[in-house]
């Protein structure tokens, strides 16, 4: 996957961090002090179709065909994430029992076009 | 159609950066609540002190690494299990009611947790301040309520014999899956003394003595409907 650099307009990474005092969650999340999301942004012109993040395979070939017969028919390509991992948390819950987990896809790792 | 126009993060970047961000923190906050099964952050009302939530973590710690160590321990169901959501949970102990020779302690557990996980362990954990020499008979009953709601009924009961301060763990994972079962949320545990010698339990407990059960849970996997 690509971080977002300058003006690219292409497909990448987006860096985006949440600080829990800011929205005022501090009271309640114990741990972490805030929380990197990050977001895909940018185009994907066909010629990035299925690149990268997307394996070789029959899709890819029937994806090429359509590419060099039919541009114009061919679906948009959505900038997407193709990484994520867990968010770590340790909160109080209603009850102000203290609680700990892993949710899982929380974190934005990489981005790729379908 | 506009490029990109079905691509889910359309149009966020022809935003200002100020409705980006509200976009996104609001996208955030959505997505934490919602995968902890709240329908609204939390109003903390008494935080626990953090004498009893460092000791507490400690505890559970030495628990863990003793049961590494012991060759006999089952296998442990704790593992965790791929893609499966699995939690924590140290419920702090609730004074209740209490006479000369009885005291009792109630343990909540929020409907969110009890409706959408399964409980794989519960352990109570309880520390005996010693108030006077020789052997200290304690009873330890798990109370639950009724089908009706009622009246407690003892779910299980275990005698103790006391001999020296410190902390003592006493397996409930049943009981707070039986109470789940049932819809309840309060686990009641009553601490009886033979005589009124001072109960062992309450005679020098502090903030960093806390009684507290801990809990290991995994979310409910719904039964997914393989389609061929």
């Amino acid at each position: 996957g690509i971080d977002c650099s300058g003006d690219s307009g292409m497909c990448c990474r987006k860096e985006f961090f949440i600080d829990f005092k800011e929205i005022g969650w501090e009271d309640w999340i114990i741990q972490p002090r805030g929380y990197h999301m990050n977001y895909c942004a940018g185009l994907c012109p066909l010629h990035m179709a299925g690149i990268p993040g997307l394996a070789s395979s029959f899709h890819t070939a029937v994806l090429n065909l359509i590419k060099a017969n039919n541009a114009d028919a061919a679906v948009d390509s959505c900038c997407v994430p193709t990484q994520r991992r867990p968010l770590s948390l340790l909160y109080y819950d209603r009850d102000s029992n203290i609680v700990k987990t892993d949710i899982p896809d929380m974190i934005v790792d990489a981005c790729g076009c379908t | 159609a506009p490029k990109g126009l079905w691509c889910p993060a359309y149009g966020l970047a022809a935003l200002a950066p100020t409705m980006q961000r509200n976009i996104l923190i609001a996208s955030a906050k959505q997505s934490i609540l919602s995968k902890l099964h709240l329908p609204d952050r939390p109003n903390i009302t008494q935080p626990t002190s953090r004498g009893a939530l460092l000791t507490a973590l400690r505890r559970m710690r030495m628990q863990h690494m003793d049961k590494a160590v012991s060759p006999e321990m089952p296998h442990d169901s704790s593992i965790p299990h791929l893609g499966v959501q699995e939690y924590e949970i140290l419920s702090f102990a609730e004074s209740g009611s209490s006479t000369s020779r009885s005291t009792r302690l109630h343990f909540h557990f929020t409907q969110e947790l009890a409706g959408s996980t399964e409980i794989l362990q519960a352990t109570l954990y309880l520390f005996w301040a010693i108030p006077g020499p020789g052997t200290h008979p304690v009873t330890v009953r798990l109370l639950q309520p009724d089908p009706m709601g009622l009246n407690m009924t003892v779910a299980s009961e275990t005698r103790l014999e006391v001999q020296r301060a410190g902390w003592v763990t006493l397996d409930v994972g049943q009981a707070v899956r039986s109470l789940f079962g049932q819809g309840s949320q309060k686990l009641t545990v009553e601490l009886e003394v033979v005589e009124d010698r001072g109960s062992p339990l309450l005679a020098g407990h502090s903030d960093s003595h806390w009684p507290f059960v801990a809990a290991q849970a995994r979310a409910r996997t719904s039964h997914r409907v393989q389609r061929r």
